[in-house]
């Protein structure tokens, strides 16, 4: 998390740290047997990674702390509709994993709600996003062990795509932007999520309950000027979230 | 081979019958019937050329020469002797049938001869008179009338003798088992023989008592003494199990004695001197009686009776919401019997109130009761939910009552099974900060 700030304990209990051969993602809890993280996060080298190289961690806010104990999923479902073999393609990134046993939840563990069918994405609406990847302290690029959260704002998707475009025109490799996406953040840069918060959660919040609208998918660096994060849409699979649950 | 019996029933017919009969004929029957039977005779047409006395043509029938009756004529003819519908009834199980004809017929009417059928009766010896010969009656003291016979019997204290007709004074070993009977002294209440020595055993089944009737007209010869008066040469003695024998005498009768026994032994006893004219009872049974059951707390103890007596049941059920206990166990149901020793052959149950056990756990809630004790019946639970983690399906903690199936039982109307579902999105910590 870039410009961001480290998160008191319980304040966000459906952040989960993802270990996945020797990778660092995020992902959230949205049921008692359910994590929801990124595909990308769970695909190495075009293949899905074997849920056992998967460790999952929860309930608290300190690496160090939380290592004490981890859980393996029982099973990964990612989206089949996530093809990226050449790290370019990020649309359907979103990936479900099923635990073996069912978690109890209390103040350091606890669901985040998926949006209402039809949610939509008002442009500026502040939102939150977490994780424990990398950070940026005095321009050097900083792995805290900490769980960070930055407060930013949905981006049009016009001015997003707008950025895309503007990135590819100078660069190579950059991936494209989807209906599947949205991008929020600051034109100013230094508010970000980065490598690390792949998986994570980024929330806004209405009538008091914090929901899942995207998820940290990719972007083009970190907290750079005239960049955005870019998340995938969640609202976009709520069905498919649903039927793997229900099949599950 | 043995003589065939004689047949029960036959027919008659005159010769050539419904043919007019020929002259000059003379033609017997010998009818009979089995021994100890009569033999009834009907006619069921007689047409014999009439005369006066039968001079002509006839008709005659004859028991062992007795004339019984001599017809001719027709049921309209003027002279002769027609039997008419009247069956003829021959004393004994014989009967003799003549047929005599003329030499001459009648030419303006054809007479067509007779035509009957008989029957064996069964006589009843038992109330035919007694013989002339003053030999006695039939039978000395009970005659029983069968068919084709009869037979000879006598009263209780009496055998019948090798002649199968009269009866001699033996009256031991009586054993009386019928539910009620009558008793007397032999020959009571005439005055019986000399040294008698009777007994009498009344047995019925266990479980009834019995009880003694005496008649009023009581006389058993009693000898007074200084002391009163005792029973020394003739006597009654009553016996009772495990209870001393009572000898009773006088001319008191003793009325209703309740023995309180199944079995009750009279022995009776007189000298060969002394005058007593004996005695005679009706003895009765009666169930013998329970103790009042009383009653079930929480129960209901069925039939409710004044009294409760040898073979009666009684059922016992729990008020709703209470179960039947019997030594530390529960039955299934419950029934006692009045036994034949006046007891209850089961001690009457307990009702112990129904237990629907722990309720079962709720998954991220818990349980809390809200009255009632140890989940008995009618006790109320409620479940609720680990909150705010978890909140109930619905939206409201559902009640439990014990119920009287031992099951609990939602209070709600719609909902029968509470479910914990996790509450998203809502953390109990919110980042917050003051800096602007």
């Amino acid at each position: 998390i870039i410009g961001g700030s480290d998160a008191p304990e319980k304040t966000i209990p459906w952040q989960v740290m993802l270990s996945v051969d020797g990778g660092r993602g995020g992902g959230m809890v949205i049921a008692d047997r359910w994590i929801m993280t990124a595909a990308h996060v769970l695909v190495k080298n075009g293949e899905k990674v074997a849920p056992e190289t998967v460790r999952i961690y929860m309930g608290q806010t300190d690496v160090q702390t939380l290592t004490d104990t981890f859980v393996f999923p029982s099973s990964l479902h990612i989206h089949p509709g996530y093809k990226n073999p050449n790290l370019l393609t990020y649309n359907n990134d979103i990936a479900l994993m099923k635990l073996h046993q069912p978690i109890t939840f209390n103040s350091s563990v606890m669901p985040l709600c998926l949006p209402a069918e039809g949610a939509t994405y008002h442009t500026g609406i502040m939102g939150l996003v977490s994780g424990f990847g990398i950070t940026i302290d005095q321009g050097r690029r900083m792995l805290r062990n900490k769980l960070k959260y930055v407060q930013i704002p949905l981006v049009d998707q016009e001015t997003c795509s707008n950025s895309v475009s503007m990135f590819k025109r100078i660069r190579t490799h950059v991936p494209d932007l989807t209906e599947n996406m949205f991008c929020a953040g600051v034109p100013e840069g230094s508010k970000d999520s980065c490598q690390g918060d792949s998986g994570s959660a980024f929330t806004l919040r209405e009538q008091g309950r914090f929901y899942a609208s995207g998820i940290v998918s990719w972007g083009i660096d970190c907290g750079k000027q005239g960049t955005y994060g870019v998340y995938t849409r969640v609202t976009n699979y709520l069905p498919w979230i649903s039927k793997i649950m229900q099949e599950n | 081979l043995p003589d065939p019996d004689p047949p029960m029933f036959g027919e008659v017919r005159s010769p050539r019958f419904p043919q007019p009969y020929p002259p000059n004929l003379q033609q017997q029957w010998e009818l009979s019937v089995p021994e100890g039977f009569q033999i009834r005779l009907t006619f069921t047409h007689l047409d014999i050329e009439a005369s006066a006395g039968c001079h002509y043509d006839s008709l005659t029938v004859l028991y062992q020469e007795k004339l019984l009756g001599k017809f001719c004529g027709d049921e309209n003819s003027a002279d002769g002797h027609h039997p008419g519908n009247h069956p003829i009834l021959s004393p004994g199980n014989t009967l003799t049938l003549i047929f005599q004809t003329d030499n001459s017929n009648p030419e303006r009417h054809q007479n067509l001869g007779f035509s009957a059928h008989y029957q064996a009766t069964d006589v009843d010896e038992c109330s035919a008179p007694e013989p002339p010969d003053r030999s006695g009656p039939l039978c000395s003291q009970i005659c029983l009338n069968t068919l084709g016979s009869y037979l000879c019997s006598c009263h209780h204290g009496y055998e019948l003798r090798s002649d199968q007709r009269t009866c001699v004074l033996s009256c031991g070993g009586g054993i009386f088992d019928e539910p009620e009977g009558h008793l007397f002294s032999p020959g009571f209440p005439d005055t019986p023989p000399h040294a008698v020595s009777c007994q009498y055993i009344i047995s019925v089944e266990p479980g009834f008592t019995v009880s003694l009737n005496f008649t009023d007209n009581f006389h058993i010869e009693s000898v007074d003494t200084e002391d009163g008066s005792v029973c020394l040469h003739h006597w009654l003695q009553v016996t009772l199990p495990d209870r001393e024998p009572v000898k009773l005498c006088g001319r008191s009768s003793p009325g209703l004695m309740e023995t309180n026994s199944s079995t009750v032994r009279l022995d009776y006893h007189t000298d060969d001197a002394g005058q007593s004219r004996g005695w005679s009872l009706d003895y009765r049974t009666h169930r013998v009686q329970c103790p009042f059951p009383g009653g079930v707390a929480k129960g209901r103890v069925t039939p409710i009776l004044m009294e409760y007596f040898y073979r009666d049941y009684l059922h016992v059920r729990c008020d709703l919401g209470y179960k039947l206990m019997m030594d530390g166990q529960e039955i299934q149901s419950f029934s006692t019997m009045c036994q034949s020793s006046g007891r209850w052959h089961l001690p009457l149950p307990e009702c112990h109130i129904i237990d629907c056990g722990e309720p079962e756990p709720l998954l991220n809630g818990a349980v809390t009761v809200l009255s009632g004790l140890q989940n008995q019946y009618r006790s109320v639970v409620q479940y609720h939910c680990n909150e705010p983690f978890y909140s109930p399906l619905g939206g409201v903690n559902v009640n439990f009552t014990c119920d009287a199936d031992r099951q609990w039982r939602s209070t709600h109307d719609i909902v029968d099974r509470m479910t914990c579902l996790p509450v998203c999105g809502q953390p109990t910590e919110l980042i917050s900060g003051f800096q602007r």
